[in-house]
């Protein structure tokens, strides 16, 4: 089963 | 100051239209670059990130850097009000919370203006990695947006398979499942009609395919789109507006647990 990632766990703060 | 002004208002519109059900309220950078934003839709899933440079506006004069917060809501209903070929003309300055949208038709006769309030918005910036990618296709945009809309009637995902051959994007939902393949196609007479493969090594990810039939929606603002795919990573679908600059959506991928 998959869950959807969120954007946080690939880019970091700017 | 701020004063910067299109040739066409309609420009402005169709990229407020395409990103505004994702992100409801975001905030325009404005510098001597240009106008930037990025925002994320609230489930912090995907990102929007727009960049229209300087150069491509008739006019653009940012004294210093300034923020602009705007609901994308109230700033749609009021560019829904500019003609089909008036040109825009944006105004702002820090004295006061309002950005000034003129419209101005082409005999110059009707010149309409409308203010819309400015919003303090907190929102946290991502840094985004200027990252090489697995694989890269680029497509006619009408392609892509028929693609994921098809297979949005058969499945809520999609996974995407780039192959040096070409790529595969399959659907699976209640009622069966759906695989469709594109080719490398080069030989066009028109170049946005080209389908173009570039792999650095296969990739094999799945996405929400709601997230993609929303990008979808910019479709009218570039005939060819690139998807650009990295194992494990967002998927980036990029809209290249001639002249001026880029709408980028960024997506995270489904993760197996």
């Amino acid at each position: 089963k998959a869950t959807q990632g969120r954007l946080e766990s690939f880019f970091g703060p700017s | 100051m701020f004063e910067a002004q299109m040739a066409q208002a309609a420009l402005l519109k169709q990229i407020i239209e395409s990103i505004r059900e994702l992100i409801t309220e975001a905030t325009f950078e404005v510098s001597g670059t240009g106008m930037m934003l990025q925002a994320m839709d609230s489930s912090h899933v995907s990102l929007v990130a727009l960049n229209l440079r300087s150069d491509g506006f008739q006019l653009f004069r940012a004294d210093r850097p300034f923020s602009m917060g705007m609901n994308l809501n109230h700033m749609a209903k009021m560019l829904k009000c500019a003609g089909k070929d008036d040109t825009l003309t944006m105004r702002a300055d820090e004295a006061n919370d309002l950005v000034t949208f003129l419209f101005e038709s082409p005999g110059n006769e009707r010149l309409a203006e409308f203010e819309l309030k400015l919003m303090d918005i907190t929102s946290e910036n991502l840094g985004i990695p200027d990252a090489e990618y697995s694989a890269t296709v680029s497509m006619p945009s009408a392609e892509f947006q028929r693609i994921v809309k098809d297979l949005g009637s058969i499945g809520d995902t999609v996974e995407i398979t780039v192959t040096k051959d070409d790529v595969r994007f399959a659907a699976s939902g209640d009622i069966g499942n759906a695989t469709i393949k594109c080719r490398q196609l080069l030989d066009t007479e028109k170049p946005e009609d080209r389908t173009l493969i570039e792999m650095v090594e296969p990739v094999n990810l799945t996405f929400a395919l709601r997230y993609l039939i929303n990008f979808s929606k910019a479709t009218s603002l570039a005939p060819s789109v690139t998807i650009k795919l990295s194992t494990e990573m967002p998927v980036v679908v990029e809209y290249k507006l001639s002249d001026i600059g880029y709408v980028r959506f960024y997506l995270a991928p489904k993760i197996e647990d």
